[in-house]
């Protein structure tokens, strides 16, 4: 059970790291774009 | 003699299996351990991130409606269309002439994960904006025709509220030179060669270098466990090749 439940939260925290890796991608290519547009 | 040497050879086996699978907890634990580490660093450098935007951006907009108005009657007139009544399908378009211009939508395919807002419409852009806002969360890239200034067309890609499976593009103004892609069905076209590939396929097919870049930045932080170093090149590369153009 103990090895259950560390899969489950390791599950859990891999998924929200992708999920922040993506927010964190959108955010740089918008960021650039802003940079870009004052450059 | 014979009872004990069972028993010993019992209690061996079972401390053998609970070391195995000690070291399984162990390790799973120690992969916990990082990803609730990456978990941290990643909230820690989004947050940053995005503060460094929101900055930017009340900068640019301060910028923008001191010293150029075009930007701010684009946006109304984007918003003008996106308000306006389509019910198209696929591939479609539907043109619309007022005095002022010609507007048209049309409609993409887009891969649930495709953050580039980029669609193939046979012509070639260059983006000048893009942006989230608080009432409509879903990110706007704005796109002028790479003729411009000489070519007036201005586009609006947006993933479509209705079903988030589809881009919607509205364009503004007529083209006054031909696409690459000459042909009426060009729209068509791009949903015969988009429909046939699969996920995995059709990004490498879209490949450019800011998907593979995206991909590589995603990818990196699930497998590399150095995975900061990784991003934080990726970003600051990405950042340098962006200052340079």
């Amino acid at each position: 059970s103990t090895t259950s439940a560390l899969v489950d939260e390791l599950n859990r925290v891999s998924a929200e790291n992708k999920k922040l890796s993506e927010m964190l991608t959108l955010m740089c290519e918008n960021y650039n774009v802003l940079r870009k547009q004052l450059l | 003699i014979e009872k004990k040497e069972v028993s010993d050879l019992a209690s061996a086996d079972l401390a053998k299996k609970r070391l195995v699978k000690d070291e399984k907890v162990n390790k799973l634990q120690d992969e916990l351990n990082r990803a609730i580490s990456e978990n941290k660093k990643l909230t820690e450098t989004l947050a940053r991130v995005c503060e460094s935007y929101n900055a930017l951006h009340s900068y640019l907009e301060a910028l923008q409606s001191r010293k150029s108005p075009e930007h701010d009657n684009f946006q109304k007139e984007h918003d003008k269309f996106a308000s306006s009544s389509t019910g198209l399908g696929y591939g479609t378009t539907e043109i619309i002439s007022d005095d002022k211009a010609t507007v048209s939508t049309a409609y993409f395919p887009a891969d649930k994960s495709d953050t580039s807002l980029s669609v193939r419409d046979g012509y070639q852009w260059r983006k000048y904006g893009q942006k989230i806002t608080k009432d409509n969360p879903s990110p706007r890239a704005y796109f002028r025709c790479s003729f411009s200034p000489s070519c007036p067309v201005k586009k609006k890609v947006q993933r479509s509220a209705e079903d988030p499976s589809l881009f919607v593009a509205h364009y503004e103004g007529t083209h006054n030179h031909p696409g690459p892609h000459v042909g009426g069905s060009r729209t068509v076209k791009l949903d015969l060669v988009q429909g046939g590939l699969g996920p995995v396929e059709e990004k490498k097919e879209r490949g450019t270098v800011q998907e593979v870049l995206m991909q590589q930045m995603a990818s990196s932080l699930t497998n590399d466990p150095k995975f900061t170093a990784v991003l934080a090149a990726a970003i600051s590369g990405r950042l340098i090749d962006q200052s340079r153009t």
